[in-house]
């Protein structure tokens, strides 16, 4: 194990305990910039946790910033991605001036294993599960896809009725302990401007909507940021991104994250999907995840520091 | 832990709006077991699936017979899975 999160290796894949211990390092090592909450438990009863970044000292609900990763178990990148976003905003803040502007007047919210069943299942038993484990009734398939649960359009086009198949929507809207437990905390939160949901692979920024064709209000203006941080993140290694709302740029996929955040008011709601090489799919090489980081970073900078510059 | 030995990965390249067509009926042929790591979406978009040992075959014959071009993006998934998991033992020791 690290003794602390310099030396945390952040070039290999890690497991649930591991990425656990090392927010509670981050937490001991840095108490007047991060906290950890408990927003809820698994459907196996593992504790949720999301990382707090904030400099205030007062109990207020600043305008925030949501990142969640992982929400899809065997998209391992995803959480070692968010694990190197954790220490990258430690290290940054008060060196780096767009951050610390934004941490001056945001708080940021990090949540870097969404779907804690489903990662520890990767690492026990299935590394290609992608659901989370709740059971079924009258089937023996486990689990529901938690980005076909959310309570947008929940159950139309775009996600299977299959309990069976990958993008089973659940039972009904929120049926997912990890996705309610989101869904309660930005109820209750009421103030985050930007929601960020981050996937692997493909390479892709997208926004809403992925349940209709129809452009979302904010379509222009969610077009062009898109377009800043994908070549923002461009510059840093050259990747190649494709960017545009969830519908037309992949397919339909209704009750997904980004399109109940945009309906809850949360103007700048975003999804990524993280770099692949082509030949890896979800097994990205280990060595790849700091590049994959890194370049990240950047577009989640440039969207960070836009919602920061246009409050609403 | 599951076994993933001669698990493929195939990447598919539908042309046209009839080839995705096609591709999404493959998707529904459920005793195939297959995982679309990515769905069929638009005519050029490359569509990956994985393919457990025992579809291979089925897969290929259905691709090809309509008309269907592919690649194989990962030869044997499970080795793929070793080599990670030697990776995180490395580590670990």
């Amino acid at each position: 194990r690290a003794a602390n999160t310099d030396t945390f290796n952040y070039e290999t894949y890690h497991t649930l305990d591991e990425i656990y211990s090392f927010m509670d390092m981050l937490v001991a090592e840095n108490p007047n910039l991060v906290s950890k909450i408990q927003i809820g438990k698994t459907y196996e009863g593992r504790p949720i946790f999301v990382l707090k970044f904030s400099t205030s000292t007062k109990e207020e609900k600043r305008p925030a910033i949501w990142i969640d990763t992982g929400i899809h178990s065997r998209e391992w990148v995803t959480q070692a991605s968010g694990t190197w976003f954790a220490k990258k905003i430690t290290k940054d803040y008060k060196q780096d001036k767009t951050l610390t502007s934004i941490l001056d007047n945001m708080d940021i919210f990090l949540e870097i294993v969404t779907n804690p069943d489903g990662y520890a299942f990767t690492h026990s038993k299935n590394r290609l599960w992608r659901k989370t484990r709740s059971r079924n009734d009258g089937t023996s398939c486990v689990g529901a896809d938690p980005n076909r649960n959310w309570d947008a359009a929940f159950g139309k086009p775009g996600a299977s009725g299959n309990p069976c198949t990958e993008t089973y929507h659940g039972k009904a809207p929120n049926s997912e302990s990890e996705v309610k437990s989101i869904v309660d905390f930005v109820q209750n939160h009421k103030n985050i401007k930007a929601f960020i949901s981050i996937h692997s692979y493909s390479q892709l920024l997208l926004y809403p909507y992925g349940y209709t064709k129809d452009p979302a209000p904010d379509q222009q203006e969610l077009d062009q940021l898109a377009k800043a941080a994908v070549d923002a993140l461009s510059a840093v290694h050259g990747t190649k991104y494709k960017y545009g709302s969830i519908y037309t740029t992949i397919y339909q996929a209704s009750g997904n994250t980004v399109d109940w955040t945009y309906g809850q008011g949360i103007k700048y709601s975003y999804t990524f999907e993280l770099r692949d090489t082509g030949r890896y799919g979800f097994l990205l090489p280990a060595a790849q995840i700091v590049p994959t980081a890194e370049e990240t970073w950047a577009a989640l900078m440039t969207i960070m520091d836009h919602t920061h510059k246009h409050p609403y | 832990r599951e076994d993933f030995v001669g698990h493929q990965v195939l990447r598919i390249l539908a042309a046209d709006e009839a080839q995705v067509q096609t591709v999404k009926e493959l998707e529904e042929l459920e005793h195939l077991q297959l995982d679309f790591w990515r769905g069929p979406a638009q005519p050029g978009s490359s569509i990956d699936v994985r393919v457990p040992f025992a579809s291979v075959q089925a897969v290929k014959m259905f691709l090809e017979s309509s008309g269907l071009s592919y690649s194989i993006m990962i030869e044997d998934v499970q080795a793929l899975l070793d080599e990670e998991q030697e990776q995180m033992f490395a580590f670990q020791a």
